[in-house]
């Protein structure tokens, strides 16, 4: 199902993307 | 409590990407977020797009936190 593949890629990328900014949360003081 | 971490997070984190305060994020305020995030333009884009439920181009601090709140699901159940 392209569909669900869609939203297992989008997953991966939204993960990326929070964990940036969790990452530059704690990063910067 | 749990909750409300995870509600300051979710502001603190749409502030970041709403940098002119407007109570929404636009397409362009994610790709302004290229260069301090280590994400590609086409990836932004991606989140975006992700994030906008309705699909109107503006993202509520209401879809920012249901994004957000899949996301820790997800982390939790993997």
């Amino acid at each position: 199902d392209p569909n669900m593949k869609g939203a297992a890629a989008n997953e991966g990328v939204l993960a990326n993307f929070f964990n940036s900014l969790l990452s530059k949360k704690t990063g910067s003081p | 409590n749990a909750g409300s971490t995870i509600q300051e997070k979710t502001h603190e984190f749409f502030q970041i990407c709403d940098i002119e305060d407007k109570g929404f994020i636009t397409r362009r305020d994610m790709q302004r977020l290229h260069g301090e995030l280590p994400l590609s333009a086409d990836e932004l884009e991606n989140v975006f797009d992700t994030l906008d439920l309705d699909g109107n181009g503006y993202l509520t601090l209401d879809e920012f936190s249901s994004g957000f709140s899949e996301f820790i699901f997800g982390q939790r159940l993997s």
